[in-house]
């Protein structure tokens, strides 16, 4: 479902050259649950976003559900990161001028449903992450984990075939991080595709494979018995 | 060195009023090291916004050092905000269009440090937390721990004599958390007061008393074994 093939990512800056991914090549198969972790700066994020759609590597190719992103039209592009792809992002990255249900209304709209059964939805999202009682709250209203967790309900709004979430337990207290990797767990056995960038073991644990990223290189894949 | 007496902060939305302090009241004396711990949302960031003077409690009383701060004028609340207190906010709150080091320098420059030593403490600062080659870049150009860190040397350039420091590892792997556990603990070792909020267990063993917040209040108090 998803097929890196030498992909790097490079930044400019002056007269230095900051290699964020190096000739990095993956493939990752449906259905797989699979755990990124290493140091921080290492370029998780930078692997998240391209696979996201959301940047594009400086040299490389990526095949998305076998078609070559970099050949994509914007409307294949837009499909991709709003029906196929759902993302919960390292710095959550919601419109603070709109509240929680808004928030988690966005891809639904971008989706063309119908407004009441947006609205439905994106209730039903927030419910299932303890949000019942947030839902008018703008970010600014809330506390640090309860804006993560609007994050990931906007992420699985979609019910999106591959879920990519950098870090989505960071600000989450054990009991609140439990209930979310159950959600995640569920959604893996209901056949969906995860790609998850943790520094937690015990959370990397819930993934059958583990890639550790080092200086902008995959160092190691583990196959692992998931939990 | 810090006393909450009855503290209450309330939030009016619409009809609806919400709790996030009830009541509280706190000791901690000088060169205490205190985690606070609890679940998402149950007022541990608002508890250290009061205590770091940057939000004002609906009811109760707050000294610091002896002083009330309702009492304090501009001239004294700034002081207290810039040379006795140091905090690492939970979203970081980094001036995106200046440099790392940039941000580091703020606060050197309300303390009215010359210079030529306001810039090289920052240096100095970043390099303590493993940044030395990211010095010029800006936040956007930065990874999430690698904001977070920046965050943290920004609190310590002053030696601050009360740290808060709020979930200060929640995007940083396990080796750099070491790193930054230990600036702390090197802090403590010289007599400044530490107060954190974290969800790691790990994390919250360095100090020698654990608060635990529920819903607005102070639920259990906690002399600890310090490693
Ligand atoms: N401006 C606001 N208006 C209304 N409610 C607010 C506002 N700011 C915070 N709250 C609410 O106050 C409560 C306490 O928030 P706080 O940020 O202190 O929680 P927290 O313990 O730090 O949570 P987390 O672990 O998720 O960071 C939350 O339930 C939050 O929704
Ligand atoms: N716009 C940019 N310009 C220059 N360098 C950048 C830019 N964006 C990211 N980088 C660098 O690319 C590297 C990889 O960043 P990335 O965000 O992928 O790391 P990460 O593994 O997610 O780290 P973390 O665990 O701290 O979130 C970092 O060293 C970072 O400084
Ligand atoms: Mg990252
Ligand atoms: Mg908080």
């Amino acid at each position: 479902i998803i097929r890196l093939d030498d992909v790097e990512r490079t930044y400019r800056m002056g007269s230095e050259t900051i290699y964020a991914l190096r000739a990095l090549s993956l493939t990752i198969d449906p259905n797989e649950f699979v755990a990124i972790m290493g140091p921080s700066g290492s370029g998780k994020s930078t692997l998240m976003n391209v696979i996201g759609c959301l940047d594009t590597p400086s040299s490389g190719r990526y095949w998305l559900n076998g078609r070559l992103v970099s050949e994509m039209n914007d409307r294949q592009l837009a499909a991709a990161r709003n029906r196929e792809i759902g993302f919960v992002f390292q710095s959550f990255n919601l419109l603070a001028r709109l509240t929680a249900l808004a928030n988690v209304e966005v891809p639904l709209i971008y989706a063309g449903v119908p407004r009441r059964e947006r609205h439905e939805r994106a209730r039903h999202a927030l419910d299932t992450v303890g949000l019942a009682d947030r839902m008018l709250h703008r970010p600014t209203e809330m506390s640090g984990g309860q804006r993560q967790r609007v994050a990931i309900a906007r992420a699985l709004v979609t019910r999106p075939s591959i879920l990519l979430a950098d870090e989505p337990t960071g600000n989450l207290d054990s009991s609140t991080t439990e209930e979310i990797m159950n959600l995640f767990d569920d959604l893996h056995a209901a056949g969906h595709t995860l790609i998850m960038v943790t520094h937690e073991q015990e959370i990397a644990a819930h993934a059958a494979r583990v890639l550790r990223m080092n200086d902008g290189e995959i160092v190691a894949d583990e196959q692992m018995e998931p939990r």
